[in-house]
């Protein structure tokens, strides 16, 4: 990627971050659609010899061979009998039966996480720079478990089958599937088997947003990630006939517009089909395009492909308009014409122009790419909300990362915009998602396990957890981009990560196997539905009491009972309306005081006993209990939130509250 | 694909085997050729989760539930990229 490593840091304080050596022992799996081998962010050169512990192939297949693996790409597995067996054999004059990537997803998130530095790297000149993954010393296994109709679960339980096999370091996912129990759910299980082999797992929160209770990948074995933006744009520009001019962004390279004002059409007004205004394939009317602009609204086809149409139908420009579901989020596309995006307000008010003037006009500017925008980071509007929509008690997601126009490597099987109709072939490409932020923080655990080799997955977790920032570039609560306001943990999580204090975090909140056991325990799992996550035959002890609001969690959700006056309570830790959470922390730094600070909302108020932690060596471990006690009554579903820090002054350990009345 | 079959993820207590069995491969084939005549295995898995996953009918997958040392059997999800 291009712009993310200085966004976070990771450029200015190269110095700190282990070279070569440590992180080159360690190896990123990534379960996605596969790799373009022969692009540059799989150079091996400077790269040594491949870790003995690796036992990771390059399997053959369709333009696949082993020489397209390096001391770079070590590994390469595709896995396609699921995917078979329901849609039948795979057509390879369509796709590669082979770890080859058709699709670019996957050479994208791999190359997110751990590409080799590329200098000169753009697409079509935009966000050029030198791109590279987060950890470019780490290597790189693929495991190519999506095609073109889906990624099944029987694939998806193969390939973690075989990365853990591998010896794989972290686990890189950016998929997801409904919302199901952690025991019917093949990632959750697959997952808690690569947990207990050590193997970080980080996978995206999902698309969904900003819904609440929109969340995937919400186990707690499980690092889930939203997204956010950074600070960089690529604004183009409507000139409307009124003389008025609104930005929107773009990522069209191309012969541009003529030099004068066109006439605009809604696309609604050139169709006869209900959704014309979608601009669906086939419903625009030709001759009432052509040589127009034409303002179509987003929703149900993808953006690129409303860009097709119009192109088809003979317009020569478009913008496209968010409507209230994407609200004012601006994604930019690599369109076939000359088209912007606007948001809804913007799309509004053009459409206003449109059906008042009786010749409208407008036309589009192109302004390149721009950095240095504020706020940043935001939280992307599509990036997936809690509530946890399984254990409420485990606040999810974790962390947000960059997601949104992101540029990382890409396959020359198809071009920018995934169009058949797209003939342009490119080495970098620049598309948004949680996709795109997952491997960010998997690239993120490899740099920290790489300087950290003895750390668990859930002290890499909590480092990235409690050192992330709640404020964005300019010291204010990062914004949620759909609200314009500020985002609460059920849109960031933790906050946004910040490897550089991650490094060195102070404190960790430690999880083992047993933790997450005792945690299925504490939702009254049953043996089987155990045994399907831990493969054994532990059973819970009847005579223990088994509390999520025990279980190790670098963030507290906490369910309080809605309350009436007459409940309003004592806050002597007995009435219903408080509750108790315990939290033992390791530090991972020098001998030192930590003393707590606490911020609340009005709705409630928290406690921490002892409000001092004195560690007088390394690895020593201190527990706190936090007694959460509501003030307002509050009705069902009601939210507050607040934050509990730890600082000795160097070091700040922060974990997010989100109190949930239920 | 097989009209009226779907591919099902079935977890095995793998300290269930009977000494019958030197291998618990043998053993899940063992126990899906007990329901069906014609499905295959997929995939055997043993490090991400103890069992296989097959094509079958809905029958079938019923009838292996009930089967000694089975833990569960669970039809197939789809996911896709984020």
């Amino acid at each position: 990627t291009t712009r993310t490593p200085s966004f976070l840091g990771l450029d200015q304080n190269s110095a700190m971050f282990p070279e070569s050596e440590s992180t080159s022992d360690v190896i990123v799996g990534v379960l996605d659609t596969g790799v373009w081998p022969e692009s540059p962010s799989y150079d091996d050169t400077g790269l040594g010899p491949v870790p003995s512990f690796w036992k990771g192939e390059c399997e053959v297949g369709t333009n696949f061979t082993k020489s397209n693996c390096n001391r770079k790409l070590v590994g390469a597995r595709f896995f396609s009998k699921g995917y078979e067996a329901t849609l039948g054999p795979i057509d390879q004059s369509k796709e590669s039966k082979s770890p080859r990537d058709d699709d670019g997803h996957g050479t994208h998130t791999s190359s997110t996480a751990a590409g080799s530095v590329v200098s000169g790297a753009s697409l079509f000149g935009y966000a050029a720079g030198t791109a590279r993954g987060m950890a470019p010393h780490a290597r790189v296994a693929v495991y190519k478990v999506c095609w073109i109709g889906g990624c099944f679960s029987s694939d998806i339980l193969a390939a973690i089958e075989k990365a853990i096999d591998d010896n794989v370091n972290v686990l890189s996912m950016s998929l997801g599937g409904g919302v199901s129990d952690y025991f019917r759910d093949s990632v959750a299980s697959g997952a808690f088997a690569a947990m207990e082999k050590g193997i970080l797992i980080s996978c995206s929160a999902g698309n969904a947003g900003p819904s609440s209770y929109s969340l995937s990948n919400v186990a707690p074995w499980i690092t889930t990630v939203g997204a956010g933006t950074l600070d960089r744009d690529f604004p183009a520009y409507v000139s409307l006939g009124n003389g008025k001019n609104y930005s929107g962004v773009s990522l069209y390279k191309g012969d541009p517009l003529p030099g004068q004002m066109i006439p605009l059409i809604y696309a609604g007004n050139a169709t006869n089909a209900t959704n014309g205004n979608l601009c669906m394939t086939g419903t625009l009317i030709p001759e009432k395009v052509a040589g127009k602009i034409v303002l179509c609204d987003r929703g149900v086809n993808p953006r690129v492909q409303k860009g097709s149409v119009v192109k088809t139908a003979g317009g020569i420009g478009m913008v496209l308009t968010n409507t209230v579901a994407n609200g004012e989020e601006l994604v930019a596309d690599a369109h076939l014409l000359p088209a912007t995006g606007v948001g809804e307000t913007t799309g509004e008010a053009i459409k206003s122009y449109l059906f008042s003037d009786t010749n409208p006009t407008a036309t589009i500017f192109f302004e390149g790419t721009k950095v240095g925008i504020q706020p940043s980071p935001v939280v992307a509007a599509f990036s997936s909300r809690g509530p946890n929509p399984i254990t409420a008690r485990i606040l999810k997601p974790d962390m947000i990362a960059p997601g949104v126009n992101i540029l990382a490597g890409w396959s020359r099987a198809v071009g920018p915009t995934g169009l058949s109709e797209d003939a342009r072939r490119v080495e970098f490409n620049i598309i948004s998602g949680t996709s795109m932020s997952c491997p960010h923080v998997s690239g993120l655990a490899a740099l920290l396990k790489g300087a950290h080799p003895d750390w668990s997955p859930a002290a890499i977790r909590s480092a990235l957890m409690t050192t992330a920032k709640v404020v964005d570039k300019n010291g204010k609560l990062i914004e949620d981009v759909s609200t314009g306001k500020p985002s609460t943990p059920f849109d960031h999580g933790a906050g946004h990560v910040d490897p550089v204090s991650a490094l060195n975090p102070g404190l960790i909140y430690d999880l083992g196997v047993d933790d997450y056991l005792y945690f299925l325990c504490a939702l009254n799992y049953t043996a089987d539905e155990i045994s399907v996550l831990a493969k054994n035959n532990f059973t819970c002890d009847s005579g223990k009491s088994y509390s999520i609001n025990d279980f190790n969690y670098p963030s507290f959700a906490v369910s309080l009972p809605a309350t009436t006056d007459s409940t309003l309570g004592s806050g002597d830790g007995t009435s219903s309306d408080t509750v108790k959470h315990t939290r033992t922390v390791t530090n991972v730094g020098s001998p030192g005081t930590y003393k707590v600070s606490i911020s609340t909302s009005d709705a409630f108020k928290v406690s921490v006993n002892p409000q001092e932690l004195t560690f007088s060596q390394t690895n020593e471990k201190k527990t706190y209990t936090a007694t959460f006690t509501a003030i307002s009554s509050e009705p069902t579903d009601a939210n507050a939130f607040g934050r509990i820090e730890w600082t000795d002054g160097k070091h700040v350990v922060g974990s997010p509250i989100a109190v949930s009345w239920t | 694909a097989s009209t009226g079959t779907r591919t099902y993820i079935i977890h095995m207590a793998k300290s269930r085997m009977p000494a019958v069995f030197e291998d618990h491969s043998h053993w899940y084939d063992s126990s899906l050729k007990s329901v069906s005549g014609s499905a295959e295995i997929l995939y055997t898995y043993d490090n991400a989760i103890h069992g296989f996953s097959a094509r079958m009918t809905a029958e079938e997958a019923a009838a292996l539930e009930s089967r000694h040392g089975i833990v569960s059997v669970m039809p197939e999800l789809k996911y896709e990229l984020h």
